[in-house]
C-alpha cells in the first residue's frame, strides 16, 4: 500500500 | 527518519511528561480536560492497534507503547489519584461533535476498505480535533496554569513539525500522505489562537490570560 506511508510514523 | 519527525516525536513525548507532572506536583487535575485526554487515548489505541502485526522499529514500538500507557496513566490519575480536582462542570464540550465527523470522514477518507486502514484514518481525524474541548475549558476559565500552557504549547508544537516533516518526505522520498498532511494543517490551525496568545503573554513572562 503505497499511499499508507504514514504507518512507519507515530 | 528526519529532524523534523524526531523532534515532533520528542516534543510530543514532552507534552505528556509535562502533564503527569504538573499533575503529580500540584496532586491535582485542575485545568486539564478529561475530556481531551480520554479522545488521545482513543487516538493511540485506535492507531497503534498494529504493534501486533506491524513492526517498524524498536523506536517505533517503543513510543507507541509510551504514548498509550501514559496517556492511560493520566486517565487512572484524573479519574481515580486526584479525581477530586477535576471539576467536570467546566469540561463541557461535547465529544460527539469530534468523534462521529472523524468517523465519517475515516469512512469516505481512508487508505482502503479494512479495519486497519479505517481505524488509522478515523484515529488520524480524531487527532486533528481532540484539542478541543481542553481549548474550551481554557476559554470558560480564562487562565490557566504555566504548566497546563506548556503542555498545550508542546502538543502544538509537535503536530505543527509535522507539516515540514510531509513536505522533507515527499522532496526526498517522493512519498505523500495526504490524509495525515491535511489533519495537520487542521490541527495546527486549532492551535493558532493559542500560539498567538502564548507568543505575546507567556514568551513575555506574563501569566496566560486570555483576553
Amino acid at each position: 500500500n503505497n499511499g499508507a506511508v504514514g504507518h512507519d510514523e507515530l | 527518519m528526519n529532524i523534523f519527525r524526531f523532534l515532533a516525536d520528542l516534543s510530543h513525548m514532552a507534552s505528556i511528561v509535562i502533564l503527569i507532572l504538573q499533575i503529580r506536583k500540584t496532586k491535582s487535575a485542575a485545568g486539564v480536560s478529561y475530556k481531551t485526554q480520554f479522545l488521545y487515548a482513543l487516538v493511540f489505541v485506535t492507531r497503534y492497534i498494529d504493534i501486533f502485526f506491524h513492526y517498524v522499529s524498536l523506536y517505533n514500538t517503543f513510543m507507541k507503547i509510551f504514548f498509550v500507557t501514559s496517556t492511560i496513566y493520566i486517565l487512572y490519575l484524573m479519574r481515580v489519584q486526584y479525581k477530586p480536582s477535576h471539576d467536570p462542570n467546566i469540561d463541557t464540550f461535547r465529544i460527539e461533535y469530534i468523534i462521529a465527523p472523524s468517523a465519517v470522514l475515516a469512512l469516505i477518507i481512508n487508505h482502503g476498505y479494512t479495519l486497519y486502514e479505517i481505524l488509522w484514518s478515523f484515529s488520524v481525524w480524531l487527532e486533528s480535533g481532540a484539542i478541543l474541548p481542553q481549548l474550551f475549558m481554557l476559554q470558560r476559565t480564562g487562565e490557566a496554569e504555566t504548566l497546563t500552557v506548556h503542555y498545550i504549547f508542546a502538543l502544538g508544537i509537535y503536530r505543527l513539525l509535522y507539516i515540514p516533516n510531509w513536505i522533507y518526505r515527499y522532496v526526498t522520498e517522493g512519498r505523500v500522505e495526504p490524509i495525515a498532511f491535511l489533519a495537520s494543517l487542521i490541527q495546527t490551525a486549532l492551535y493558532s489562537d493559542f500560539f498567538y496568545i502564548y507568543y505575546t503573554k507567556v514568551m513575555q513572562g506574563k501569566k496566560f490570560e486570555l483576553p
